[in-house]
């Protein structure tokens, strides 16, 4: 299994250095192992440089840029290893519009192969769905499910 | 394989039957705050075994049982059941499907007979199912059958749903994975690996 | 200073049951002393029970509820202990249109006695300013400041 | 007492002056992602005496001062200057204006001339600032003169702005205050009591 870490963190991050530059528009991205000596239990870095700026501390990205390069980190581990489905949560949340725009364009490029489930409040996200479903309280309390058939 | 359909039955807000049917490509939910949607997440992880009541925002299990509204009771019981298309049958090799690199499977094996690597294959509709009653009896069934919460895994674990860290990202946890320990991030790899 | 505290916590919790009934346009709410044998140094717990639906765990709120909450508990001590101003950064994030205008709406109710600094992505929010700048970054990693006077 | 104006000059990613008006009433600041909104907050809590390096995202103090970025060299100090009007005089009691109570007022003296229980008073203008070096040598400023944080911190309690743990809610921080522990809580009413 120690190879089977090291090939699957080579595709991650090869992977990653793509979704992100795709997600971004530009710069620069990639995962590091903290402990080159010791690669068998060595944490992970994550670099992230965005189009224009120094590379620094992630931490110091804004919040649209932390959630950006977050999904890129997913994503790029979901190529790698598919799932059938993925479930996502409001996770257009802290990004403006031309970030969900870009977000979108990488979720129609990885559809089909994968069913993904999004819940958001978002209408340029919800342009893509190919179904809709509208959750509604009219009776405090209780939830009700409409279907909503799109194209 | 594919999600196919979900019901849900007095699971959170949901005390009267709820369906999804879910097609290829993206399926979205809306509505406002506080309606029920991160519930219906809530509902699919849980039928999908989920053992933690903190993961599903409660402090027992027993929370997640329709807890009454002003003009209604509690309910009993709690239902999930969510049907999958296009299994692998259990014991059989799964697909390579273009585009979709199954990493694990044994590269010493080749392909068999078929185009493109794909492998003659037998798969099925299959139905999981979950239910928790207020006396805390749980319960766990495959096409309608009572059976283990081992039987699930393993099913799940065939058809390529076993790993769920990274196949779901909750409401606000966009923002762990840049905050989360070096070690953490080194398992959300390993998981993958 | 014992007494201090009891009689902060006693208008605290009475401002928070009137700015979370606001808010959610009903519902109950207040704040418990866990530990009522030991006032001095017993935790808070946070009570919170929207319009129609039962009392339960404040974990099972949505996430947009939660927020609704929190605002509501933020704006109780405010009320109580204003301070000249107030920084708010996106914080109707996870806000659908609906409690956008509610909070909106307590916001206007306040700024007679506190400059407000909000950081939004939203248009109803940007409509109560009084003054708007925009910030720009034209020449990537530089940012500017527009300013776009309002009224 | 209220926000005049803030002066932002090699600060995180504003390397060159950069200048904000307060009126009284709402200011609302927009832009796209990572343009450097939330860094006008970090702005004002650092000249208001952030002493946190972690608190404004970085790992040292050396990170907010501009870094470069490919047109441009790194500064090699970051400024922030922030003006405060009507600032009561230090030494002088706060004037209770209708509708603000202040409750840290010794209740035993009466309100003296003056309708509405208004005090004379005396208030001025005031400038506080802050200087890092990326030599690491820091600076307060009040009104221009190098003073020590202790007479910044000083002035700011005087002025009723000492409390900062709620005038102030970051981004993606609101959450925190529910998930937060009941002894966390409770230090939240203690800093207002
Ligand atoms: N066991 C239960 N019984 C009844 N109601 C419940 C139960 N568990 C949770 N709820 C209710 O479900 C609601 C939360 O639903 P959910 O989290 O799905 O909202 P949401 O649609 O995702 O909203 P948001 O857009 O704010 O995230 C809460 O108001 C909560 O009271
Ligand atoms: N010392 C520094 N030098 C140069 N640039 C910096 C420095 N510190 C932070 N930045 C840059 O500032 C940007 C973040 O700005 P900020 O957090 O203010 O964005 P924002 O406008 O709030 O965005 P969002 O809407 O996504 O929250 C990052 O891209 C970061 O690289
Ligand atoms: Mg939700
Ligand atoms: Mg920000």
């Amino acid at each position: 299994t120690r190879e089977r870490f090291a090939e699957a963190f080579a595709q991650i991050n090869a992977n990653f250095e793509v979704t992100f530059t795709t997600l971004f528009g530009g710069g620069k991205a990639g995962l590091v192992l903290i402990d080159q000596e010791n690669q068998v239990e060595s944490g992970i870095d994550i670099i992230a440089q965005p189009p224009g700026k120094r590379l620094q501390n992630v931490q110091l990205l804004s919040g649209g840029e932390k959630a950006m390069t977050a999904m890129a980190l997913m994503f790029a581990i979901f190529k790698f290893r598919p799932s059938p489905f993925c479930l996502l949560d409001e996770i257009d949340a802290p990004l403006d519009d031309a970030n969900i725009g870009r977000f979108v364009e990488m979720l129609q490029g990885m559809q089909s192969h994968t069913q993904f489930i999004l819940i958001t409040h978002n209408r340029k996200t919800m342009e893509i769905a190919d179904r809709l479903y509208g959750v509604t309280m009219e009776e405090p309390g209780v939830s009700k499910l409409i279907s909503v058939q799109m194209n | 394989m594919r999600l196919s359909r979900l019901h849900i039955n007095g699971f959170k807000s949901f005390p009267d039957r709820a369906e999804l049917s879910f097609d290829d490509g993206v399926t979205a939910i809306v509505g406002p705050n506080g309606c029920g949607k991160s519930n219906v997440v809530d509902a699919i992880t849980w039928v999908l075994g989920e053992q933690s009541a903190k993961s599903l925002r409660g402090e027992r299990m027993e929370d997640i049982i329709f807890n009454g509204s002003d003009a209604r009771k509690p309910t009993q019981s709690a239902e999930v059941r969510l049907r999958l298309a296009n299994v692998a049958q259990v014991g059989m090799t799964v697909p390579v499907e273009p585009g979709l690199e199954i990493v694990d499977l044994d590269p010493a094996v080749p392909p068999a007979e078929g185009e493109n690597g794909q492998l003659p294959l037998v798969t099925r509709d299959v139905e999981i199912g979950r239910r928790l009653y207020r006396s805390g009896e749980s319960e766990y069934l495959i096409d309608g059958e009572v059976c283990r919460l081992r039987d699930v895994h393993d099913l799940l674990m065939d058809s390529g749903l076993g790993v769920k860290a990274y196949a779901v990202i909750e409401q606000g946890k966009i923002g762990q994975i840049l905050s989360s320990r070096p070690a953490e991030r080194r398992s959300l790899i390993e998981e993958a690996a």
